[in-house]
């Protein structure tokens, strides 16, 4: 794992932080619970939770999916290529390809869920950022969510011991849970514990 | 687009699948330093997009030792054999979709296991 030049973290007064939706998007309830799915792995194994906003005014972390310049520099290339960025805390900012053909999928852990396609799995995008929204970089190790490439067609939504590691190195574990070593599955939830 | 379940996704997008403007890298296979290859340009902007590049000065199709540094890097942090080249294995790997966030910031890279390395263009 690694971090963010200067390890930045979220301060110890914001351990419950709020997400929203860019309201343009007008984003589907199918498509929110992917995301408070995959808020919910990072919740686990860490002291931080994570409720969903209405509105954008106030909320830490802000999700949108936005095609080609969108403002901030790093534009969008179209389908493939990169799918999604994410800020340093404390910027709260994730942006998703809006080109790409998302793959809403309602659970199940399996490691690739299609043959080559260039449909991307959006949990499995979902987690990757919102491990740099809480202050982790990329890592070298395959099997990570960190890891900074996905082929289309692959999901890889369970954090790996490095994952957890990492952030457990900024944050610490979760005082209520079992610091997500031998966790159980929760793949089948509706909302998870994050909405 | 965002597709429901896997059975919604119409077959077309199983044909596309090489639809990726990275996919003109893989005409690169096999060049080595010293050779002036049309397209190294756009590799050199990749990696400089993706931090393996620092420095201002205009991408060129010159195979020269600052890209062979950003490749040796690249292999490095992606656990590919360093070999300095365009070998089949490391255009594999550039060419998946990826995050758009840099492996490297400001030249030092965190990645397999914090190795500290740098690469300035010249």
């Amino acid at each position: 794992y690694s971090f963010f030049p200067g390890k930045p973290r979220w301060p110890k007064r914001k351990r419950d932080l709020t997400y929203a939706f860019v309201p343009q998007n007008n984003l589907t309830d199918d498509v929110k619970r992917v995301f408070a799915r995959a808020f919910t792995r990072w919740a686990e194994v860490t002291p931080l939770n994570f409720t969903r906003s209405e509105s954008l005014l106030g909320a830490d972390i802000v999700i949108g999916f936005f095609s080609g310049e969108h403002g901030d520099g790093e534009p969008f290339d179209g389908a493939m290529g990169t799918l999604a960025h994410a800020s340093s805390p404390p910027t709260g900012m994730l942006h998703l390809d809006g080109d790409e053909d998302w793959l809403i999928s309602d659970g199940g852990i399996s490691r690739r869920i299609l043959p080559v396609t260039t449909v991307v799995d959006l949990e499995s995008v979902a987690v990757h950022e919102i491990g740099h929204l809480l202050g982790l970089g990329h890592s070298s190790v395959e099997d990570a969510i960190m890891f900074p490439a996905i082929s289309g067609g692959d999901r890889k939504v369970e954090l790996a011991k490095d994952d957890i590691e990492g952030i457990q190195h900024l944050y610490g574990g979760n005082p209520n849970g079992d610091g997500g070593v031998s966790k159980p599955s929760r793949e089948n939830e509706s909302t998870g514990g994050a909405d | 687009k965002f597709y429901s379940n896997v059975s919604s996704i119409p077959p077309l997008q199983f044909l596309n699948a090489t639809q990726n403007a990275w996919e003109t890298f893989s005409k690169l296979a096999g060049c080595h330093i010293g050779e002036n290859i049309n397209g190294l340009s756009k590799l050199k902007q990749y990696f400089r997009r993706f931090g393996y590049i620092t420095g201002t000065n205009n991408c060129t199709d010159d195979f020269d030792d600052v890209l062979q540094s950003a490749i040796n890097t690249y292999q490095t942090n992606f656990n590919l054999k360093v070999t300095g080249k365009l070998d089949s294995s490391t255009l594999r790997q550039i060419i998946k979709p990826r995050c758009g966030n840099p492996d490297m910031i400001d030249g030092v890279s965190e990645m397999n296991g914090g190795r500290k390395l740098r690469t300035t263009e010249r």
